[in-house]
């Protein structure tokens, strides 16, 4: 999906 | 990850740190907003259920289940174990008024019509105004202690940090996510009259203390 790449943050 | 993302996660688990120690330590949870603790609770588990599904990296999961963890030991403390110190008729913030709006703007405004999306999506928009009944609490008792000012400093930077971390992530990455930015920025921005006080009172060795 669009914030895949934001996955990581928490 | 850069540095102001990992300052922002460190400033983030101090401040649960901060807080779990001084009820564990004090047997009192006097001054502390459970209805905040418990919306917290509510924005760490669900925010973090792609813990199922998804594996990003070994710090990712553990800071979750830390935050998930943390944020339900600290609602037992609270309303179980140092019930008879929680003070109720101080922390009355009608929570309605902030979990209602959540869900319809959840569902509203998304990146994805998806189960876990939205409940992210609630996460984001309710972790932004969950501090609300807590600073309620501190304007209608009209002072907070040492260590309560410094659980809300913590808590209230890391959002600042996560600010700075998208602003360089976008410049080097160029990655960003509007709904994230945005709550973020509602968020940091509701801390503002706090972090005043607390620079120009605390930081001097005075009490929290709103003027009469």
């Amino acid at each position: 999906s669009f914030r895949d790449t934001t996955k990581d943050e928490l | 990850m850069n540095i102001f993302r990992i300052i922002g996660d460190l400033s983030h688990l101090l401040a649960i740190i901060i807080l779990l120690r001084k009820i564990w330590k004090t047997r009192s949870c006097a001054g502390i907003s459970g209805k905040s603790q418990i919306l917290f609770a509510l924005v760490y588990t669900t925010r973090y259920l792609d813990l199922v599904t998804t594996y990003v990296s070994l710090y990712n999961t553990v800071m979750k289940i830390i935050f998930i963890a943390v944020s339900i030991a600290t609602c037992y403390l609270i309303y179980m174990k140092f019930k008879a110190t929680y003070d109720h008729n101080h922390d009355t913030f009608r929570i309605e008024f902030l979990l209602a709006p959540a869900v319809i703007l959840a569902l509203l405004i998304n990146h994805d019509f998806t189960f876990l999306e939205i409940l992210w999506t609630f996460s984001i928009y309710l972790e932004s105004v969950a501090i609300l009944p807590q600073l309620f609490m501190v304007s209608k008792t009209g002072e907070a202690e040492s260590i309560t000012s410094h659980y809300l400093f913590a808590l209230g930077s890391y959002r600042a940090l996560y600010i700075l971390n998208w602003i360089y992530r976008y410049h080097n990455e160029e990655i960003y996510d509007l709904i994230a930015i945005v709550a973020g920025i509602v968020q940091t921005a509701l801390y503002c009259d706090f972090f005043y006080l607390y620079i120009t009172k605390v930081l001097r060795g005075k009490k929290l203390q709103l003027p009469a």
